[in-house]
């Protein structure tokens, strides 16, 4: 789409023997409507089009000889090193490493805590599964059902969050279970009053890893809802979810651009196998077209 | 003259960038705005009143429900994964048991762990019945078994819960297309509505996910939900504008059964560009 947009534009500059600094704006055009139409807040939608603008000025690609090349690979680039620069595999180093799942509402949290499990269940790392969410009508049922499709231990309680987390994080020092993921229920950063339950999780037992669990197809609000984790409760890491469907997925931009935490994995289905480490550069691609 | 004090560019630009936070996104956005500099308004009064007149122009056909001739009508729930079916079809329920009429659930969701249990509990909270079969059941089979089932015909009002499904999925697509057919069979003439349930944090793919399900299902209506949350959900400008057929008839606010309104045009064109 982009690639193809770009490639048609500068097909009609092909005849000029370098590429004015009108060339560049009309190309910096098309990568603004592209990044917008995919999601990308229009705060970081600006600082990326004026990084590729000033770098598509440079005497090296104006001078090129296939100046429409090096202006997408500028674009590709910059997207990529605005999605994290790299892979960030997962690293736990405590025992029990424990890991708590938050997000917006129907965001999947429940299922990605599941596929987490699974996947360290294939690095031969068993999990204990437990949720923390208590509102949502049969909540507990539905980790439930998915620990036991993964084959992991599921913790049934009934106290409040810190509470369960408590009794998570015991039971798994007993057991010898070396990851507690808690799943929370969703909630939305409007109302600052809702992440209290989540600091007082925080505060209750070591958690490892905050992660922000983040509907691929997430839009402008995306910046909302990764400042208001952030600043209310603190965010180590990002998983997209919902990555198979045709969204173009430009909420991942933005989160990270915001807050610099990596993403560490992407949801790609409903089963509990489809979560796979984020390739920056695979991100970049599906944003290109 | 009367114009002489030309409108800043600055307001309308200020403008685009709101529509486009808003995720009405940027050709929506600039469409729009171009549009308001076409009627030339002299005033940021002018700019606030084409503002508001065209967006609202989206919004034009009536959004009421539809009901069948004859009881039970039958109106499906259909959408992405976690957009709050489930939870829209207990508020549907609860709205209309308290209007005085025999509403009725339907658990066709077989395939997600604990969909069931999760709408079995709505169904109790709203005190209305709900039919279901055991998880994995074919989905076509449990609304052909509803809709033959005593208490679940004698309702009024019958909405049926389906699984969440990304519309680039053909089979879940063509699974959808079966169900209705399913429920032509066993009760004729009584599927009134066929809801898209959207979630309102969504960005331009909500846009995509209408026409896809339009396309294969021809929709009678859209259910915006968690407009609660800070979203303005602009997509259904681009929506209504492409999709004039397929109205906006409900809005979720909240996660209690109360939750949820008639969708007010008016006020959305407020909420949008307050
Ligand atoms: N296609 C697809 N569906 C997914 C993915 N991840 C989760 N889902 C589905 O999205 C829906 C919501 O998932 P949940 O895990 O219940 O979401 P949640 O965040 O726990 O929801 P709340 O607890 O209500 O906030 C379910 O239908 C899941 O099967 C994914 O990567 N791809
Ligand atoms: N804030 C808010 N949350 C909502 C609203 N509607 C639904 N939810 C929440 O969104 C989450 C998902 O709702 P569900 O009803 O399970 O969504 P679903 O579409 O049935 O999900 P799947 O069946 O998994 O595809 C739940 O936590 C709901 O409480 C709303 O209008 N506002
Ligand atoms: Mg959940
Ligand atoms: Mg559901």
């Amino acid at each position: 789409q982009l690639s193809r947009r770009l490639g048609m534009l500068f097909k009609k500059i092909r005849g000029q023997a370098r590429l004015s600094e009108a060339n560049v704006a009309d190309a910096v055009k098309e990568v603004r409507t592209a990044l917008l139409e995919a999601d990308v807040h229009l705060s970081v939608t600006r600082a990326f089009t004026e990084e590729v603008r000033m770098k598509a000025l440079g005497a090296d690609v104006l001078y090129s000889i296939r100046p429409a090349d090096a202006f997408v690979k500028i674009v590709h680039d910059s997207l990529v090193k605005f999605l994290g620069g790299a892979v960030f595999p997962i690293r736990l180093d405590r025992r029990p490493s424990v890991l708590l799942l938050m997000g917006l509402q129907g965001s999947g949290k429940t299922t990605t805590a599941a596929k987490l499990a699974a996947f360290f269940l294939a690095q031969q790392k068993s999990s204990l599964l437990v949720t923390l969410d208590r509102s949502r009508p049969a909540a507990s049922e539905q980790l439930e059902k998915l620990a036991k499709k993964a084959g992991v231990r599921f913790l049934k309680t009934q106290a409040d969050a810190p509470s369960s987390a408590k009794t998570a994080v015991a039971e798994a020092e007993r057991q010898n279970v070396p990851v507690v993921i808690l799943d929370s229920a969703g909630r939305t950063e409007v109302d600052p009053a809702v992440f209290a339950e989540l600091r007082a999780v925080r505060d209750a037992v070591p958690v490892e890893k905050k992660i922000l669990v983040i509907d691929a197809m997430t839009g402008q609000v995306a910046v909302n809802v990764a400042k208001g984790f952030a600043d209310e409760v603190g965010v180590d890491g990002v998983i997209l979810t919902k990555f198979d469907s045709d969204t173009r997925g430009g909420a991942a931009l933005s989160v990270y651009h915001l807050l610099r935490a990596p993403i560490l994995f992407v949801g790609e289905g409903e089963a509990l196998n489809r979560l796979a480490p984020f390739h920056p550069d695979r991100m970049a691609g599906r944003i290109l077209g | 003259g009367a114009f002489r004090s030309k409108v800043p560019e600055e307001i309308l630009v200020e403008l685009e960038d709101r529509l486009i936070l808003a995720d009405a996104g940027p050709s929506t956005a600039a469409a729009v705005i171009e549009e308001i500099r076409g009627r030339k308004p002299a005033s940021p009064e002018d700019v606030q009143a084409a503002l508001k007149e065209i967006l609202r122009s989206r919004f034009l056909m009536n959004g009421l429900p539809q009901f069948s001739p004859v009881p039970p009508t039958v109106w499906f729930l259909l959408g992405t994964n976690g957009s709050g079916k489930t939870t829209t079809a207990a508020k549907l329920a609860a709205r209309y048991k308290s209007e005085g009429k025999r509403a009725a659930l339907v658990a066709a969701d077989t395939f997600r762990a604990a969909a069931i249990e999760q709408l079995q509990i709505w169904a109790g909270r709203a005190g209305v019945p709900v039919f279901a079969m055991q998880e994995g059941a074919h989905p076509s089979a449990v609304i052909f078994d509803a809709l033959s089932d005593k208490e679940i015909r004698g309702a009024d009002l019958v909405i049926v819960d389906t699984a969440g499904r990304l519309h680039t999925k053909t089979s879940l697509i063509e699974e959808l297309a079966k169900m209705s057919k399913s429920c032509d069979k066993c009760a004729p003439s009584s599927l009134a509505e066929r809801l898209l349930v959207l979630d309102g944090t969504a960005g331009q793919n909500a846009l995509a996910q209408a026409k896809a399900f339009h396309d294969a299902l021809h929709l009678t209506g859209l259910i915006v939900t968690k407009l609660d949350a800070s979203a303005k959900a602009g997509f259904l400008v681009s929506i209504g504008e492409q999709l004039p057929n397929v109205p906006v008839k409900w809005a979720g606010t909240g996660e209690t059964l109360d939750a949820l309104s008639p969708f007010d045009a008016d006020a959305f064109v407020e909420g949008l560009i307050g």
